[in-house]
């Protein structure tokens, strides 16, 4: 149920027949407005404005709701099959191990996500380990193992030794000997812009040929989620995207934009910082939170 | 803008697109455009070529009105420690900015002290250990689950034993939303201010500079709770601008100290206006 202020304008405008051009015209101009203070990024919010108005001009109006409730209904809708209309599970191997691998900015939840999935998985019956790669942030290592202990998993590490392309090598023999059918590689956080780590990730990718790679990214990340989530497709062409720290108040559109701009699912949310904080994507949630 | 032979709608729907980009947010920027349309108005300067110049003039005077000293007070001898509180959501770079502070402070001859009051979050405690050791400074800390506030206590009574002239507490991550979390954090700074009046001198909110309109949200909650002295903008090094902070600024006075450029000891700065503003339209 969409409530507030975009209601409000939409009271206004009362009346039967079709939807004129101009009701359309002027209750687009506010879900612009919505969608650009949830962060939904401006190119992004024009493409989606100029599809919607197509959908809505000359549909019949209803006599129960308002014509600005029924522009509504169709932002609405469009945006859930939007959000919802790629394919969302994980791309599990039918050789086991499966191979999933977690990049993304700083401090964007990557570590915390290895070890939510590493007990998800867990939970399903699956035997997970996971890999501590990130060999550069202080205690880096420390963390990772004390998550897959919660987890209740193995976490494989190296403190010697300086490229995490030979630990995920390593850890992929290491997870075949223990029996693990699905393997979760932890990266390093990373800028975009960062050629040489960029390209850490590339040589990682051909050496292990994972099945299976998320992009974690902060749930309230602003315009910058149209260039970090093209950058690192660009370089990598991610699977899915694994949203984080929606357990707050930040309205989530750069789900919108980091979807519109790589075609890529959101595949998890992590919804707190406790390990079992995480859920399955549901696009008509997340439709509803980016309208406010 | 080049090739324009005069303001109209489209170049104005063009300025508007550059600036939703840098985060200001829609309201913001509604606000600078009406400005802008007055100005051009009075000056009846209709000439592309002083949209830009207008458009700095009028952010840099956001951050100008009100101004506070940029860059991390020197400690005052007359009230010692000098003592610093990192606040902020999760991941911000609290843990390393701290140790990017605690470097520069020592580097200008301070005796400096740190305290893990991250007492939740895994690793936390070894990883500001790490930072204490780079930065050659110590630190207080107690075990894993042990009450932050009790950390900090400790920290304070130990940086009066030791005669430390900045003590900088490190805080766990917390989202704005959380209550109780909210609610720890008023706590930490209560126990500081029963023990001195005055302390903690700073209040500092860190925030990620890729943080879109949430970052309003975060201030304004982090200020009614603390009372905020100022925020450190992180992760400027990256694509981000940061422009959420020219909204903070506007509706809650709280300015920028200082920006986190990049994950190494050294790379923090003293905020300065005129290089924020440029870069937005870099
Ligand atoms: N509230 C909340 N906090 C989260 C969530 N996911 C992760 N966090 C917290 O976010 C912070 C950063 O998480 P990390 O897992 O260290 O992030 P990271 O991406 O591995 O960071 P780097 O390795 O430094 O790039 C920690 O305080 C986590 O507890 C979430 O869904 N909600
Ligand atoms: N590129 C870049 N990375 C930064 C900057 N500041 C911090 N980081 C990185 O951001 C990540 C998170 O930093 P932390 O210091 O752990 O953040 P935090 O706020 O203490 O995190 P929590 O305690 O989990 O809430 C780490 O990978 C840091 O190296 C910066 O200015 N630029
Ligand atoms: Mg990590
Ligand atoms: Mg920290």
């Amino acid at each position: 149920e969409l409530t507030g202020k975009l209601e409000t304008v939409f009271k206004k405008l009362r009346g039967y027949g079709k939807l004129s051009e101009k009701n359309i015209q002027d209750s687009l101009r506010e879900v612009r407005r919505a969608l650009l203070e949830a962060d939904v990024h401006y190119k992004v919010a024009r493409q989606f404005i100029a599809r919607v108005q197509e959908k809505a001009i000359g549909q019949d109006v209803f006599k129960s709701i308002t014509p600005g409730q029924q522009v509504i209904r169709v932002v609405y809708d469009e945006l859930t099959a939007l959000l919802g209309g790629t394919a969302r599970d994980v791309h599990f191997s039918p050789v086991p191990p499966t191979l999933i691998m977690l990049v993304g900015l700083q401090g964007s939840g990557k570590t915390t996500a290895a070890g939510k999935l590493a007990r998800y998985f867990r939970q399903k019956g699956r035997k997970a380990l996971l890999v501590a790669a990130d060999i550069y942030r202080p205690a880096a290592i420390d963390q990772a193992e004390i998550l897959a202990r919660s987890a209740g998993v193995p976490c494989f590490h190296r403190r010697e030794g300086t490229d995490p392309v030979d630990i995920c090598v390593e850890a992929i023999s290491f997870g075949q000997q223990e029996g693990c059918d699905v393997i979760l590689f932890d990266t390093a956080g990373r800028l975009h812009i960062d050629d040489e780590m960029m390209n850490e990730l590339v040589r990682i990718k051909k050496k292990i040929v994972p099945h299976e790679i998320l992009l974690v990214a902060d749930g309230m990340t602003g315009q910058d989620a149209v260039n970090m989530a093209g950058q690192f497709q660009a370089h990598l062409e991610f699977d899915g995207i694994l949203l984080t720290k929606l357990d707050g108040d930040a309205r989530g559109g750069a789900a919108l934009s980091m979807l519109s701009v790589t075609g890529k699912p959101i595949k998890f949310v992590s919804v707190g910082e406790k390990l079992d904080a995480l859920e399955r994507f549901h696009p008509d949630r997340m439709a509803s939170r980016i309208l406010g | 803008i080049i090739g324009r032979s005069k303001i109209d709608d489209d170049l104005m729907d063009e300025v508007e697109d550059i600036l939703l980009q840098t985060d200001v947010g829609v309201n913001m920027v509604s606000k600078i455009i009406d400005n802008i349309r007055d100005r051009i108005d009075k000056e009846s300067a209709n000439a592309p070529e002083r949209i830009v110049p207008f458009l700095k003039d009028e952010i840099r005077s956001v951050f100008m009105t009100e101004r506070a000293p940029a860059g991390p007070l020197p400690p005052s001898s007359s009230t010692r420690p000098h003592v610093i509180l990192m606040v902020g959501v999760n991941g911000t770079g609290k843990t390393t900015t701290i140790g990017k502070l605690a470097y520069r402070y020592k580097n200008q001859g301070n005796k400096v002290l740190l305290a893990a009051a991250d007492t939740f979050r895994a690793a936390a405690i070894e990883q500001l250990e790490i930072w204490a050791d780079r930065a050659d400074v110590d630190i207080v800390s107690h075990q894993m689950g042990a009450d932050p506030a009790s950390v900090a206590f400790d920290s304070f009574k130990a940086a009066r034993a030791r005669e430390v002239d900045v003590l900088i507490i490190d805080t766990a991550g917390r989202l704005q939303t959380k209550v109780n979390l909210m609610e720890e954090v008023k706590k930490i700074k209560r126990v500081l201010t029963k023990q001195q009046e005055g302390i903690p001198q700073e209040t500092l909110m860190v925030l990620d500079a890729t943080t879109g309109q949430n970052g309003i949200s975060q201030a304004k909650r982090f200020h009614e709770a603390l009372n905020l002295t100022g925020i450190v903008l992180t992760k400027l090094d990256g694509t981000a601008k940061g422009g959420i902070v020219v909204a903070i600024k506007d509706q809650l006075n709280i300015p920028v100290t200082m920006i986190g450029i990049g994950e190494n000891i050294e790379d923090l700065r003293d905020f300065d206006p005129e290089e924020f503003v440029d870069a937005l339209f870099g």
